[in-house]
């Protein structure tokens, strides 16, 4: 009696989880448009951006690359390996299919 | 000379989550262990 | 017995799955917040500048933000259409986007640290839809999950 009772409970907590994981599909998918919208909102896309100050203040590093790139654009990092003088290599390869990319160099100096 | 990845870590302009760049931040700090 | 145990690993599921897309939603959250602060500091600061910013100055999102020491050597490639970037780099960096930026900037109000004042808690709340406040409120009490 007491494990069918444990197996009706669990039936009505599956059921609630279910609504509650329906509620935050719906809610995360209102949320992603709306973002959508609000990058795509002139009257806002106009003053979405931050300045070369906002940069340096945020990070602590002396050369600072900030890369413009239209979303979609792909960025890959191989795992670095040994160059021929034997020093460690690091790439960061870029590649957009929809617009050109711009990088701005900011040396904190 | 471009490197010939053994593989390599990827990520999409306003499309994959924060998290994949701290991913690669942690390798590149790890030297790629 | 067995039906029972079944129904506990279901219910273990699905708990983790709605975690996850919890810490997923208060991601969008604190984007759609610093979005809409960065936005509005832009326009007041253009208004009271009367003029925007000078344009060699200005980053616009979507961006990352590549840092490395000042004793890096960087060799760049870069294609003719400026579609495709190759950098070279002889010492290590670290790669943020531009929710990083905008959350060490301060624009989501601290909520993913779970520090965020009254007054501020107040104004967040103003730029997300009414449904979602009550995850905004969560957050300012640091019941952020780090899963992501």
């Amino acid at each position: 009696q007491e494990v069918l009772e444990e197996v009706e409970l669990l039936k009505a907590n599956i059921a609630d989880l279910e609504i509650q994981e329906r509620e935050l599909n719906m809610q995360k998918a209102c949320l992603q448009q709306s973002i959508k919208h609000l990058n795509e909102d002139p009257s806002s896309c106009r003053y979405s951006y931050v300045t070369h100050e906002d940069i340096c203040d945020a990070f602590g590093g002396d050369t600072l690359l900030a890369v413009m790139a239209p979303s979609g654009t792909q960025l890959e990092v191989p795992v670095p390996e040994m160059g021929h003088n034997g020093q460690k290599k690091y790439q960061v390869n870029l590649r957009s299919h929809s617009a050109p990319i711009q990088v701005m160099l900011i040396n904190r100096e | 000379s471009s490197l010939t990845p053994s593989t390599a870590y990827t990520y999409k302009f306003t499309g994959s989550p924060s998290k994949e760049l701290s991913d690669i931040n942690q390798m590149i700090r790890q030297g790629g262990v | 017995a067995q039906e029972c145990q079944d129904l506990e690993a279901e219910r273990q599921r699905r708990l983790e799955r709605i975690k996850h897309k919890r810490s997923q939603l208060q991601e969008l959250i604190l984007q759609q917040i610093a979005f809409k602060n960065l936005v509005q500091r832009n326009r007041q600061a253009e208004q009271q500048n009367k003029r925007p910013p000078p344009a060699n100055t200005v980053i616009h999102l979507p961006f990352i933000i590549v840092n490395t020491s000042k004793r890096t050597v960087i060799d760049c490639s870069i294609s003719n259409d400026k579609f495709e970037y190759l950098f070279n780099f002889d010492n290590m960096f670290e790669i943020h986007d531009d929710v990083e930026v905008l959350k060490r900037m301060g624009m989501a109000f601290g909520l993913e640290l779970g520090r965020c004042s009254v007054e501020q808690l107040k104004i967040a709340k103003t730029l997300v839809p009414q449904a979602l406040q009550p995850y905004v409120t969560e957050m300012a009490q640091g019941a952020i999950n780090q899963l992501i």
